[in-house]
């Protein structure tokens, strides 16, 4: 996955994400894709969540998957979960939970309530780094005011880091790949940065969807696990997603 | 390009989508949190009820390929269903909704809601 968020030249934020999804889960050579990709796009959705007929939150997910993935609470805040790999993963917070240790939220069920339940930025940023989640994972959290934007980097049991953005010392993005931050990615999967080239390039006063959805289209940025790109508008409460293909030439990751 | 890692200079001029990077629309549909959670997702799974069970198909597939016994789904089928009054709520009972409106095994549908767990390894 790739989530970044940017805000522009007037204090206006844009979140944006693809979500990749689907590695070694089955490689079909005749299409020269992966399986598990190809079976999710026909289920990604975009839904309203609504109460008392007024929207509560907005999100991308896919059908028969009730946590979530990315989201937006119009005007308040938005919401993406980029997966992190670790030894210390996610299965074994599964079968403590099974065992009966039940201390851990699911993933994404906490961003679910936390897009369902919290009020402000800052609420929604506390949840996302204190509450003892199943699984490692990187939270990309983005508000509605200038500089309030941040990437939540989680073991199971605690939070590692949060690297805010920082207008004032040139960080006008936070950009967050399956990588912390602070370490060099993988060499063979290496998107974090073509993705800071391409956003460089664009430059802060020309962000929009339009240039995040470019950059979001580079390959190797857009990949074969794309399933979707989703970009999100806090202040317009505008949610807008697409079905994603990466033909050949296209990195596998 | 056309050798790996197939990097490309940054692309401009893809937005609105088009061409062969793009698969099309993404559908919109409403949840009503007024509603009980068991009925919320009923009319989507309608809708989607076939690419649902392919992509568990294709999940089951995996297991008895990672287990050929098959024995990984029959623990799944047996196991996961006990669990799901233990999740919190409303997970549960959206599960629930979920599997009887794909027809689907209990279990299995609370598997595709906990693959990215599972899958962090």
């Amino acid at each position: 996955c790739t989530s970044v968020v940017a805000e522009d030249s007037s204090g206006k934020l844009y979140h944006a994400r693809n979500l990749d999804f689907g590695l070694f889960l089955g490689w079909d050579v005749k299409n020269s894709s992966w399986m598990i990709t190809e079976l999710l796009r026909p289920l990604v959705v975009n839904v309203n969540f609504v109460r008392n007929n007024k929207t509560v939150f907005m999100s991308t997910s896919f059908a028969g998957y009730v946590g979530m993935l990315t989201g937006m609470k119009p005007g308040i805040f938005t919401l993406t979960m980029n997966e992190r790999f670790s030894l210390d993963g996610g299965y074994i917070g599964v079968i403590e939970w099974i065992l009966g240790d039940r201390d851990g939220s699911w993933m994404s069920f906490l961003t679910r309530s936390v897009l369902e339940n919290a009020t402000s930025y800052d609420e929604a940023k506390a949840l996302l780094s204190k509450t003892q989640i199943l699984a490692p994972a990187y939270f990309i959290l983005g508000g509605n005011k200038s500089g309030d934007a941040c990437v939540i980097t989680r073991s199971r049991k605690s939070c590692l880091d949060i690297w805010e953005l920082d207008t004032k010392d040139d960080r006008w993005y936070v950009l967050e790949t399956n990588y912390d931050h602070w370490k060099p990615p993988l060499p063979i999967d290496n998107r974090r940065d073509p993705a800071k080239k391409c956003m460089n390039r664009t430059g802060q006063k020309n962000i929009s969807f339009t240039t995040m959805y470019d950059v979001l289209s580079t390959k190797p940025v857009l990949n074969k696990l794309t399933t979707y790109t989703a970009l999100m508008s806090v202040s317009d409460g505008k949610l807008e997603a697409y079905l994603r293909d990466c033909p050949d030439p296209c990195v596998p990751w | 390009q056309d050798v790996p890692p197939y990097t490309e200079d940054c692309r401009s001029g893809t937005y609105p989508p088009s061409g062969p990077t793009y698969k099309g629309p993404v559908p919109w549909y409403t949840v009503n949190l007024d509603q009980a959670p068991y009925e919320r997702w009923q009319s989507m799974i309608k809708d989607k009820k076939e690419p649902l069970n392919d992509v568990i198909q294709h999940i089951k597939k995996l297991a008895n390929f990672v287990i050929p016994s098959g024995k990984l789904i029959v623990l799944v089928d047996a196991l996961l269903p006990g669990l799901i009054g233990k999740l919190p709520y409303p997970f549960g009972e959206e599960i629930k909704g979920v599997a009887d409106a794909a027809e689907t095994p209990l279990g299995e549908i609370l598997l595709f809601n906990i693959f990215y767990e599972v899958f962090t390894v």
